[in-house]
């Protein structure tokens, strides 16, 4: 295994030891190593460097590494846990982790207000969520007249922001959210549940049996 | 047509962008 593990981590900058990720998260050691086999594919689908860049998990996304979009761009930004503008291992299994069905609602909750705080302040502000509207209308090719879009926010806001300031804090974004749970749909990965059936190439590779035993 | 009475963050939920799934489509 050290051997293994030392030409891994040349290979692989930041990649962390599976049983450690399998410990801080709702991953088996088995998945974590399947999550690998994906890592390594997406990782060296432009720059074979062991890193996930902005291009390569636009690719992986969109099968398109050309493929703006602002939504794509803050998932990275919140993969990108260290700020190095690349996701290593252990950003992709701990990110990832947040989406697997086991995963209390409370994480998801949490990761999904963070998503929509483009601007990172704290709240989700009106001009954020008009903004992601109107590229959600461009990316779908939805036409809407501004007054709909303007309707919609005032519509949204009403229901969300209790307090009426303008803003959703994280606990209007909680009560919201358990009023309307469909919210939370994309933050769950049914494939996180069966990952090894969907990557059954790291049965070749893995190192489970050495450790299990 | 999307009607006025319908919440924003429905809408933004259905971006490509955040379907993660994707990822795991070879």
């Amino acid at each position: 295994m050290g051997r293994f593990q030392s030409k891994v981590t040349r290979q692989y900058p930041g990649h962390e030891v599976p049983i450690v990720l399998s410990s801080e998260t709702a991953f088996s050691v088995g998945e974590v190593e399947a999550l690998f086999e994906l890592f390594k594919s997406i990782s060296g689908s432009v720059i074979d460097d062991g890193l996930i860049n902005k291009e390569e998990f636009q690719l992986a996304l969109f099968k398109n590494r050309k493929k703006e979009n602002i939504f794509a761009n803050r998932i990275f930004d919140l993969f990108d846990a260290k700020k190095k503008g690349v996701i290593d291992f252990g950003d992709f299994v701990r990110a990832l982790n947040v989406f697997h069905p086991n995963v209390s609602q409370e994480d998801k909750i949490d990761f999904a207000f963070r998503l929509y705080d483009m601007d990172g302040t704290g709240f989700i502000e009106r001009n954020e969520v008009k903004q992601m509207l109107i590229a959600l209308l461009c990316e779908s090719e939805m036409k809407l007249a501004d007054e709909t879009i303007e309707a919609i926010l005032d519509k949204t806001f009403l229901d969300a922001d209790m307090n009426q300031d303008g803003k959703i804090d994280i606990s209007e974004w909680k009560n919201f959210v358990s009023r309307n749970p469909s919210l939370l749909k994309i933050m769950t990965l049914p494939y996180l549940r069966d990952i090894t059936t969907t990557f059954p190439s790291f049965i070749f590779h893995s190192e489970v049996d050495e450790i299990a035993t | 047509s999307v009607p006025a009475t319908m919440n924003a963050f429905e809408l933004i939920s259905t971006s490509q962008g955040l379907n993660l799934g994707s990822l795991f489509e070879k």
